[in-house]
C-alpha cells in the first residue's frame, strides 16, 4: 500500500483522501481550518491542522516520505501555488495539484507537478458533450485523444449485426458493450445484432467518436 | 441546435456555457454578480445579472422556453436548492443541478432533476483510482457498472497476441486500443501483439476491470 498526503480538505480533497483510506492506504490530511480537520479525523489515517504555506510545518510532518502529495486547495490560487512549490522544494517526487483555471493549470505544469486536476473544467466538458447531442447519453475523454461515448441506436441499423454494419471501419471506433432495456451485453462481438433503442458504448480516438452523432 | 440556460457562472457554469456556445447553441448565462456577468458577455449568446431565487426575474427571462436549464451554483447550497425548485415549478422540463455533497445530491434527485453533477466528487473518484494502483494509469467508471482502465503490460505476455492470451475470456474485458511509446493503435484486433511497456485501454464491467492490477 502507498502513503498519501492530501493538503486542503474541501469537497475534492476530503473525498479523495477518504477513498484512498477506505482502499487500505495510509492517508495524512492537512488543512489550516481546525473545524475541518476535526471533521475528518476518523475518516483518514491521520489529520493535521496547519497552514501548508509554512515550510517548517510540512517538513515536520515528513512530507518527503509520502509517495504522493496532492495539493487540493481550491479557491486560493496563491496558496495553492505556494504550497505546490514548497512541496516540490522539499523533494516530494510525485505531486498532484488542483487548478482553478487554465492559466493556473499551465503554471502548475511548468512547475513540474506530475498531474494537474481541474474538477470543474473536466465536469463542464463532459456535461457539454452530453447536453449538446440528442443521441449521445454520455461522453468522456478518458485519455488525451481517446474518448468513450454512450449512443442510442436509431432505426437505420436496427436488426443488423456489428459485422454487417461494418461498424469499426465505418466509424473508426469499437463497440465495447451494448445495453438493452436494463440488460447489458458486457462484451460486444462482431456478430451481435443491435436494435433501435439499444445503447452502444463506443470507444476510440476522440476525433472519430466525436463525429458519431447518431447510429 | 438547442437552447440552454446556465444559472451561476463560476468555473463550472461558465466553462459549460462557453463550450455549448462554441458548439453553436444558444446559451443564456445568469449570475447575480454583475462583474461576473460582464466578464462573460462576449462568451455566451446572452447574459443577465439577476438573483435566480427571484421567480419573477426567471419568468421574465423566459425560463420555461429553454431545452435545458443547468443550475451551476456551487457553494451556496440553499440558493442552489431554491433556484432548482423555482426552475422546476416554472415548468422547465430538463433541469440539471450541481451538488456540493451526497446529501445535497439526494435532495436534488428527489426533487426530480434530470441529472445531478458533482464535479469535485467525480474528480476525486477518478484520481483515487489512478493514485491507488501502480500499473493502472487511469480508471473511469463511465457508466454505472462499466469501467475503462489504462494498464501497463508487464513481461508475462510480452510478444503474444490478444487472441493467444485469450484476453477476453481471461479478463472478461475488451482491449479497445494499444499505446506504444507515443504511437497509438486506435482499434485493437485479436491478432494484435502486445509488448512489455505497452499501455492497454481496457473496458468492461467494473468488477472485471477493477480486478486487473497488471497484465
Ligand atoms: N494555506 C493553506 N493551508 C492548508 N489548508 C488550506 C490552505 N488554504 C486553503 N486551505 C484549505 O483548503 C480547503 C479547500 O480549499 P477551498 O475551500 O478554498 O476550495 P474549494 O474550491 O471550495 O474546494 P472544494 O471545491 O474541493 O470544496 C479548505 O478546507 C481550506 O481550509
Ligand atoms: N442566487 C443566485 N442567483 C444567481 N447567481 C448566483 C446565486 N448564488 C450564487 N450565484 C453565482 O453562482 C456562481 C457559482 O457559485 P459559487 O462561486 O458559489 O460556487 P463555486 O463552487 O465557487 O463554483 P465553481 O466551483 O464552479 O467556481 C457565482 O458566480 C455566484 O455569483
Amino acid at each position: 500500500s502507498n502513503e498519501y498526503c492530501v493538503i486542503g480538505l474541501g469537497a475534492f480533497g476530503s473525498a479523495l483522501g477518504m477513498e484512498l483510506y477506505e482502499r487500505g492506504h495510509v492517508v495524512l490530511g492537512i488543512d489550516r481550518n481546525e473545524v475541518i480537520v476535526n471533521k475528518h479525523q476518523d475518516h483518514l489515517t491521520q489529520v493535521l491542522a496547519a497552514d501548508a504555506t509554512n515550510e517548517d510545518a510540512l517538513k515536520a510532518a515528513g512530507m518527503v516520505d509520502y509517495d504522493y502529495v496532492i495539493v487540493a486547495i481550491g479557491d486560493h490560487i496563491e496558496d495553492n501555488i505556494l504550497v505546490t512549490q514548497t512541496v516540490l522544494d522539499l523533494g516530494c517526487k510525485k505531486v498532484w495539484s488542483r487548478a482553478e483555471n487554465q492559466r493556473h493549470a499551465s503554471i502548475l505544469a511548468k512547475m513540474g507537478v506530475a498531474r494537474v486536476v481541474d474538477p470543474e473544467l473536466e465536469a463542464a466538458h463532459r456535461c457539454a458533450r452530453i447536453l449538446a447531442s440528442r443521441s449521445v447519453l454520455d461522453f468522456i475523454e478518458f485519455s488525451p485523444g481517446f474518448s468513450l461515448a454512450q449512443i442510442i441506436v436509431g432505426p437505420t441499423y436496427s436488426g443488423k449485426s456489428l459485422k454487417e454494419i461494418g461498424f469499426r471501419t465505418k466509424y473508426q471506433a469499437t463497440v465495447i458493450a451494448i445495453r438493452r432495456q436494463d440488460e447489458s451485453i458486457p462484451i460486444a462481438h462482431p456478430e451481435d445484432v443491435i436494435y433501435e433503442g439499444d445503447v452502444l458504448f463506443i470507444a476510440g480516438k476522440t476525433e472519430a467518436v466525436e463525429k458519431i452523432e447518431r447510429i
